[in-house]
């Protein structure tokens, strides 16, 4: 705060930094991690976990992202990672299905706590990734999946549906179906305290409704390496202003 | 006999170094005095020694760089670089005619990603870009 000019010079501290430094700067570095603080996961390690389905494919973005830190400079993004700077992954907490019985239409519903968002965030994309294999009910058939956002739902009629997307697939698929759900980010940005419902259908080629079950696609019993969870991709509206220590 | 008064020289002290002349780790303005020279130090941040790799899912660990010594420019010198230069840079950015930009201002920075999980078992990736120094002015 004093006038312009050389200031006497300081004498630094020169002998290496005591446990206690090492930690406050460990802490600060963590910051800039953006590690608010460190959570309290209700389940087991990380290391048992990493078999499911979301850390899996987390991962796999994990290493793209980290593999272009260092060309910070702009080289081409990875493609899926666009310019996102924060994605998150959420497992989904209720499955509800309307699947088996004369009944139509047929329909498998999932429901995501989205409490976590942070502020200050804009999703640049959302998907829903769900696997699929081979149907052993239907021939190979065209399949259209549909997916729809809950908007409300009411005790003594139809839920508000809010479309989606849509997805042609064969009856003997196999592998991830994503469900781009951009769309519902609006809404859900606006009340995060509400979960976010989704809806999935699927037709046959004649407009029949078939149990998304049958069609091979799997849900909350699968193996935990195939179990559906949503992809949301985040880039910070205001840049974080740091606090000098 | 009154002696004749010398002319006093202007005192340069007011004048800020021009930025393109600000002394160097070669410089022996530095050396000489015996303080210790700006140098860069690599502190590795081991999630493991934090008891952190229930949460951490990757990285197992995290370099970071940071100045240390005596660096002439009229902020403070102790801190480290990364508070330094952005400091210093976002200083200068707001006051260009009176402090001049840092000398050991970041010349590369890279960004850090890491992967965590929340408390609710959501699976983060955060990002941070041009958070880490990988090289600075002084060296």
């Amino acid at each position: 705060g004093g006038g312009p000019g050389p200031r006497p010079p300081h004498s630094c501290p020169q002998r290496p930094l005591g446990a206690r430094e090492r930690r406050d700067m460990q802490r600060e570095i963590l910051a800039v991690l953006g590690l608010p603080g460190r959570p309290r996961p209700r389940a087991p390690p990380a290391t048992a976990r990493l078999p499911a389905s979301a850390p899996l494919f987390m991962l796999d973005l994990y290493h793209a992202m980290a593999g272009d830190d260092d060309d910070d400079g702009g080289g081409a993004p990875e493609r899926r990672l666009g310019r996102a700077d924060l994605v998150m992954s959420f497992v989904n907490m209720v499955e509800r299905d309307r699947g088996l019985g004369p009944q139509e239409p047929h329909w498998k519903e999932f429901l995501f706590d989205l409490t976590q968002i942070p502020a200050g965030e804009a999703v640049t994309a959302a998907e829903f990734r769900i696997y699929k294999v081979p149907s052993t009910h239907l021939l190979n058939t065209t399949l259209h999946v549909s997916v729809f956002e809950v908007v409300q739902e009411h005790f003594n009629r139809e839920s508000d549906l809010f479309f989606l997307d849509l997805q042609t697939l064969r009856a003997g698929d196999e592998g991830w179906l994503v469900l781009d759900i951009t769309a519902a980010s609006d809404r859900w940005l606006l009340n995060r305290d509400k979960d976010l419902g989704l809806r999935l259908c699927v037709e046959a080629e004649d407009g029949h409704s078939v149990d998304p079950g049958l069609a091979g696609l799997l849900g909350q019993r699968a193996p935990r390496s195939r179990q559906p969870f949503m992809v949301t991709f985040f880039r910070a509206t205001s840049s974080p202003a740091r606090a000098p220590r | 006999a009154a002696r004749p008064l010398k002319r006093r020289q202007p005192k340069k002290s007011n004048e800020l170094p021009h930025p393109n002349k600000l002394p160097g780790i070669f410089d022996d303005r530095h050396g000489s005095h015996g303080r210790q020279v700006c140098r860069r130090h690599e502190l590795y941040v081991s999630f493991q020694d934090l008891g952190w790799l229930d949460w951490v899912i990757a990285p197992q660990g995290y370099s970071a760089y940071y100045c240390e010594g005596e660096c002439s420019f009229p902020l403070d010198s102790c801190m480290n670089a990364t508070n330094h230069a952005i400091l210093q840079s976002l200083v200068h950015l707001m006051k260009p005619d009176t402090v001049p930009k840092a000398c050991c201002a970041p010349t590369k920075l890279s960004a850090t990603s890491v992967l965590y999980y929340d408390s609710s078992n959501n699976v983060i990736l955060r990002k941070h870009r041009n958070m880490v120094v990988k090289a600075c002015g002084c060296h």
